[in-house]
């Protein structure tokens, strides 16, 4: 996170905020809401409070304005700039503008108004732009379809105004190092030649043009899918790769998630209701073969006759010598599986059952 | 993020214009109005272009390659990444 230079805030916690105009995209009352969430957001973390006002001159003056609005800093149309805001200070200071070239919306279409004003206010109360991209204060438009104050977040804030007076201190969710050595995975995949790792909201990325890892939320991707994936796995012959969280898995060709889903596992691929979830999945792209790992025990899944095989589940111990009884993440590279557990990596040769190389997880990343 | 597979490395440098409007509204450019490739002191194109990049956790290369330019083609908040 980072402190606007010379450290403005706001002296006296009880902060007003108005809203002088309103955007004809939505109605008085979401926009009301969308200021009042946003605010709650920075309020839960510190002991500042805000307090809404009608008229005359609130701390945080709130409006919806297009092109140069005489503030020194013009819009520019729809896109590029979203919003600004000024940093603590009496006048114009802790003002937000919203530019009413885009249009403002309460869903995933662009923008999402409680997700900018959320991000506005953190400049209004003292906060510039953070380089960790899970937080609100980073500068570019992501919404991942949930807005909360990242860890980074509330550590900026409340490095400007302290703690809450909440007895529990609220956490928020840390953005992924990719060369943490302590770097574990809920899922992983290959897809079209590149693979992709998944972690909490995170995917990371490796392909062969850029050797940096590209890190950002699976939302920008594919929106709908849901946060902490369980497992996932591609049938590269069919352009298809399969997401998997609880017993329900989505399915997608590239950034399009076909039609139909999520579909739950017990009707598609016969498992029974005793298996609530799935650990880990990878398909043999020769034979077709699926393996899905669910605690200590694997199935095998036939994607040509679509049916589970005679024989299964069996203990991973027995079919997998080695890698011990339980998998968080799997996928298959070169004819190899990279088996995944905890920060652990082991490189497994399926023709001879055979563990090669035990790696870190986060070989890949070239750290 | 680039789409599947992911977009290769070359740089198109028809974004000259976006380039130069990112780096003046939020790495305090001032060019007045000059076009970044008659700069006179292209070196401050380079050193501001390193700083975004350098913000943005992208490679340091100084130049307005394909994944810099990807992010600042992305609509963002109008406030500065560096101090005024």
């Amino acid at each position: 996170f980072v402190l606007t230079p010379g450290n403005p805030r706001w002296e006296n916690t009880n902060l007003t905020y108005r809203i002088e105009n309103y955007t004809p995209d939505l109605s008085r009352a979401a926009v009301d809401q969308a200021i009042e969430k946003a605010f709650q957001l920075w309020r839960n973390v510190t002991p500042l409070t805000f307090t809404k006002v009608s008229e005359g001159q609130a701390d945080i003056m709130i409006s919806f304005v297009r092109g140069d609005h005489r503030d020194n800093y013009p819009f520019d149309g729809p896109g590029g700039t979203l919003a600004h805001a000024f940093q603590p200070g009496a006048g114009i200071g802790g003002d937000a503008h919203f530019d009413d070239d885009e249009r403002w919306t309460t869903d995933f279409q662009n923008y999402n108004l409680y997700r900018v004003a959320a991000h506005e206010f953190g400049h209004s109360l003292g906060l510039s732009h953070s380089t960790d991209i899970g937080a609100l204060m980073y500068p570019s438009y992501i919404f991942s379809g949930d807005v909360q104050l990242s860890q980074d977040d509330i550590d900026g804030i409340q490095a400007i105004y302290g703690p809450s007076q909440n007895p529990i201190q609220p956490t928020g969710p840390q953005t992924p190092e990719v060369c943490d050595s302590k770097l574990t995975f809920d899922a992983i995949t290959t897809i079209r030649g590149e693979m992709m790792f998944f972690k909490d909201r995170f995917y990371m990325r490796t392909n062969p043009f850029y050797p940096e890892v590209e890190l950002n939320f699976i939302s920008v991707f594919w929106p709908h899918l849901p946060n902490g994936l369980h497992a996932a796995y591609e049938v590269a012959d069919r352009d298809e790769v399969r997401f998997f969280k609880g017993n329900k898995y989505w399915a997608v060709k590239g950034q399009d998630v076909l039609y139909g889903y999520p579909r739950d596992i017990y009707r598609s691929f016969g498992f029974p209701r005793t298996v609530k979830s799935i650990d880990a999945a990878v398909s043999e792209e020769d034979t077709g073969k699926t393996y899905f790992f669910v605690a200590n025990k694997c199935w095998r899944y036939d994607e040509y006759k679509q049916s589970m095989d005679a024989g299964y589940p069996k203990m991973i111990a027995e079919e997998f010598p080695g890698i011990g009884d339980k998998v968080d993440a799997v996928f298959q590279k070169g004819g190899f599986f990279y088996f995944f557990r905890g920060t652990r990596q082991y490189k497994f040769d399926p023709k001879t059952k055979r563990i090669l190389t035990l790696l870190k997880a986060n070989s890949w990343f070239n750290c | 993020s680039h789409g599947f597979p992911a977009a290769t490395s070359e740089t198109q440098e028809q974004d000259v214009e976006t380039v130069q409007k990112y780096l003046e509204n939020y790495y305090n450019l001032n060019s007045n109005g000059k076009k970044v490739e008659r700069q006179r002191n292209g070196g401050l194109i380079t050193e501001k272009l390193k700083q975004m990049q350098k913000f943005f956790g992208l490679r340091v290369t100084g130049k307005p390659d394909a994944e810099t330019l990807n992010v600042m083609k992305q609509p963002r908040c109008g406030v500065p990444d560096v101090a005024q």
